[in-house]
């Protein structure tokens, strides 16, 4: 469903040039779970904005479900984001005075989902992340780094996406809240979702199927792994 | 240095009562080395930001350096925070649109220091937590994760602090770069610095010597622990 073939990305700020892919191929079927690792500034998350249909590369083709994306206008880029991927950002990047429910819902807020549709679906993704029914009311500046975090995680499923992209997920939850986390992408991967998780923690990365290795924009391993 | 005694936190919003501290006792003394761990919502980055100073607590009496801050006016506090504390936050909290240079140097900008030296301070904990110097007129939304970590650990040195307090700054950096932080940590300890860090990994927490756990707003375990 995934098809990266020499993606590059150049960042040309004033003052901040960077050369943050430098030709990444890789293709990731249907239904897989895979892991991305590597340094902090290699290029990972880049990469990820490029997948989930968020920035474009610089050079090189991007393939989502047989279609280049690079011949979707934006009105059409934003259809495939909402209908087909589920984000989590590195930064959460929620509402901070919107309530958690108002923010779970809002990939779904314009869509031809009757309200109380929408409240079921985001109850059932909240449930999913473990957040304390009594914090549903509080603006997302009301919790904790990782109530957010679960926030941020609960947001991406309410589409219901075929593809979830995931970038750290679990950098401020405790061992225990994260492996419950873990199990729900086992559990949606099973589902036949295909999920793409950025992590720096090993054994995090451990519950993929997959490891691809990003180095200075550049892959320097993909390998399948045996089950842990 | 820290004396705790049975510290209260309530926060009461529309809709967010929360119970986040329920009676925290601790003393940590001058030149220790403590991680605090607990799951995510137990309340320790609240109890963080009672310690530095940067909230009060609802009942309960909270001496740093022997003076009470309950008796300091906000201007006092703030010179105690300028003079002796370093923190870390969580979510970095750097400003997206200056620089790198700028957001480390923020901390003493409005001190006696003349600008050259200002800069040379900056430059050296730019370059204790590894931060590629080509990066150092990015602006902080031009970074990865790792990388705005790193500046937030940066300035939270810049002031020379007796008191390091650090909010999970390892979350967003891959092994090899959050080991190279510990050691710095350690080094600083070693001046004779007080620190205390947030982790919810136990890798991390094994660096430190003495371990308080926090559980729903008290304190479950507070031990010392052998050398990893
Ligand atoms: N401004 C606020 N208003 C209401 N409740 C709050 C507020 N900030 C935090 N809380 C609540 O206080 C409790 C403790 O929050 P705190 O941020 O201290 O947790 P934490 O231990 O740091 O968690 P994490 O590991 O997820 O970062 C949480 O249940 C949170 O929802
Ligand atoms: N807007 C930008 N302008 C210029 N350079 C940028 C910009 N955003 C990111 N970069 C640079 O691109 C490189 C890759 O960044 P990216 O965020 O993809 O790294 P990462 O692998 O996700 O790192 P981390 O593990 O720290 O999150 C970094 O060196 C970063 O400084
Ligand atoms: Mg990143
Ligand atoms: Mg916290």
């Amino acid at each position: 469903v995934i098809e990266a073939v020499d993606l590059e990305k150049i960042y040309d700020g004033a003052g901040a040039k960077t050369h943050a892919l430098r030709g990444v191929t890789f293709t990731i079927e249907e239904g897989e779970f895979a892991a991305i690792m590597g340094p902090s500034g290699s290029g990972k998350s880049t990469l990820m904005h490029i997948l989930g249909c968020l920035d474009v590369p610089t050079t090189g083709t991007y393939r989502l479900a047989g279609r280049d994306v690079a011949e979707l206008d934006l009105h059409e880029l934003a259809e495939v984001r909402r209908s087909t991927v589920g984000f989590v950002f590195q930064a959460f990047n929620l509402l901070p005075r919107a309530t958690v429910m108002r923010n779970v819902v809002m990939p779904i807020l314009y869509t031809r989902t009757d309200p109380e549709e929408r409240e079921r679906r985001a109850a059932e993704a909240l449930t999913a992340v473990q957040l304390d029914e009594k914090l549903w009311t509080h603006r997302s500046n009301e919790l904790s780094g990782g109530q957010m975090q679960r926030v941020a995680i609960a947001r991406s499923l309410v589409n219901n996406p075929s593809l979830i992209l995931a970038d750290e997920p679990t950098g401020n939850l405790d061992t225990a809240t994260g492996d419950s986390v873990m199990e729900l992408f086992a559990r949606l991967n099973d589902e036949g979702r295909t999920i793409v998780l950025i992590t720096h923690e090993p054994d995090i990365a451990a519950r993929a199927k997959r490891v691809i290795r990003i180095q200075d924009g550049l892959i320097s391993e993909d390998a399948v792994q045996a089950d842990a």
